[in-house]
């Protein structure tokens, strides 16, 4: 990682920073998510959803009881 | 419904992969669908090329993006026949779509079915151990810095911006949770796995749900 304009490094430090109120805001229990330095963490949050989350919504209907019905008869 | 389920244990799951910096989650979810229905159909479990979706699925963007019911869309309209990936390797960026003949070995879908099952989780387990693994959008911002244990927080519904494959759920410990498998390779998360929390719609993982059919 770096050396480059030092965008990385800032990425980093704000990365180390998000981690450590998303894991205080967890409940302490040992089942709960945990969050750490991983592959994205030199990625600025709008970098790494421009990169890696491009899923389009798409609208579709709702599963309803007819349906249900339906595929049971 | 059993308490555990994982389609992995059944080995119609293929590997997790790596999408790199292709932003092509949607046909990396959609094309583990498919190798999935294939298996449970007692066929071999097969690699099917994601790079043939992501040249040829002309109402998407490529690794620029997409949707997975606009891919099974035009996967069930066209019948066009997903070859291995060891025939269309994956390049991690848009290409030319290639064509094959007809003869060629591939896998076609005769169905798809997508729903938004949130407030239905319970529904969405019997699909899941009934029909195969789930194409689902999630909201996936919080998953930039996921390291493993069950999402249950810092996850919203309604704002889907990721793609990725449910196989299994086990419901018995104190939080039921899905098992995801992600294409973001498999150091990320769980071996390439996220667990998320079920019943409430947990990073809006009931929102948009495909299954499909070969």
């Amino acid at each position: 990682w770096g050396g480059g304009d030092g965008r990385e490094e800032a990425a980093l430090r704000e990365s180390i920073k998000r981690i450590r109120r998303l894991n205080s805001l967890s409940s302490g229990d040992n089942m709960t998510a945990f969050y750490g330095i991983n592959q994205f963490s030199h990625l600025f949050p709008e970098d790494f959803k421009a990169i890696y989350l491009r899923s389009t919504p798409y609208r579709v209907p709702r599963y309803t009881e007819v349906l249900k019905r339906k595929e049971t008869l | 419904l059993p308490t555990k389920f994982d389609w992995r244990d059944k080995n119609v799951v293929t590997q997790v992969r790596n999408q790199q910096t292709c932003g092509g989650c949607w046909a990396f979810s959609i094309v583990g669908g498919i190798e999935s229905a294939y298996a449970i159909k007692g066929n071999n479990l097969e690699e099917l090329s994601v790079q043939q979706v992501i040249d040829c699925s002309y109402n998407n963007y490529g690794c620029h993006g997409g949707s997975t019911v606009g891919a099974l869309s035009w996967l069930n309209q066209t019948q066009v026949k997903l070859v291995k990936d060891s025939e269309y390797t994956f390049k991690a960026q848009t290409g030319l779509c290639h064509y094959f003949q007809p003869s060629d070995f591939g896998v076609s879908i005769t169905d798809y079915a997508a729903y938004d099952f949130s407030g239905q989780e319970d529904e969405m387990l019997k699909k899941l151990v009934n029909c195969g693994p789930l194409a689902v959008t999630v909201d996936a911002v919080s998953w930039q810095d996921y390291l493993g244990g069950i999402i249950q927080y810092h996850c919203s519904s309604g704002k889907a911006n990721h793609a990725v494959l449910i196989t299994g759920f086990d419901r018995t410990g104190s939080i039921p949770y899905w098992i995801v498998r992600n294409s973001w390779g498999h150091t990320w998360g769980i071996d390439g796995y996220a667990h998320i929390k079920i019943g409430s719609n947990v990073c809006g993982i009931a929102d948009t749900v495909s299954s499909v059919f070969v």
